[in-house]
């Protein structure tokens, strides 16, 4: 699977 | 970090600024919806699951204390501490026509099918139409106090400004998260309503009313 966005914001 | 990120961050933390203090000082959740509260009790818990596991920075993990610790002080105050002054004939949303619908889209489209990816979509779907039941009481009472409306305002602008950051973050980062993006979009045309008003009324000194 599609790599997930990376989770930096709040 | 983008200074519309940044900028949208502070927005939000205004607004939930604004309305602890409104309560606590004024002593009364008189025009506020508990549901809306507990709903943004709910995005915050389940967003930032990984608050002890993920560290980013220190501003990120001191903020998202900071919006999980007020969310439950401010559910606190409403259905707890000043609950006489809660207005519950006028807070009748049917918050399961919200919860359920995007707990079960959290399962059919995400980016990822494990707990936390899902309880992060969950949470990012919920926070899109969370501020429905708190617009519904305001359209039923026919009005809202002045210092309401600005909590209004700054907490619409906060995912306005966070669509401006994903155009950026897309543009100079190559960032992309179409869940957050179209779930954001959602959460601002909410609003739009209500900024008319409050920039054609409020902004002019006048008290905000809604066409009840």
């Amino acid at each position: 699977d599609e790599e997930t966005p990376q989770k930096d914001e709040l | 970090m983008n200074i519309f990120r940044f900028l949208g961050d502070i927005s939000h933390l205004s607004a939930i600024i604004i309305l602890l203090l409104k309560i606590w000082k004024s002593r009364s959740c008189a025009g506020i919806s508990g549901k809306s509260q507990l709903l943004f009790a709910i995005v915050f818990t389940t967003r930032y699951l990984d608050l002890f596991t993920n560290f980013i920075s220190f501003y990120n993990t001191s903020m998202k204390v900071v919006y999980v610790a007020s969310s439950y002080a401010t559910v606190w105050m409403i259905y707890s501490k000043f609950k006489a002054t809660y207005d519950g004939n006028h807070d009748t949303f049917r918050v399961e026509f919200l919860i359920v619908p995007t707990a079960i889209l959290s399962f059919l489209v995400n980016h990822d099918f494990t707990p936390l990816e899902i309880l992060w979509t969950f949470s990012i779907y919920l926070e899109s139409v969370a501020i429905l039941p708190q617009l519904f009481m305001v359209s039923k009472t026919g009005e809202a106090e002045t210092i309401t409306s600005h909590y209004l305002f700054a907490l619409g602008i906060y995912r306005t400004l966070y669509l401006f950051n994903w155009i950026w973050r897309y543009q100079f980062e190559e960032f992309f998260d179409l869940i957050a993006i179209v779930a954001g979009l959602v959460q601002t045309v909410l609003y739009c309503d209500f900024f008319y008003l409050y920039i054609t009324k409020v902004l002019k000194g006048k008290k905000l009313s809604l066409p009840a």
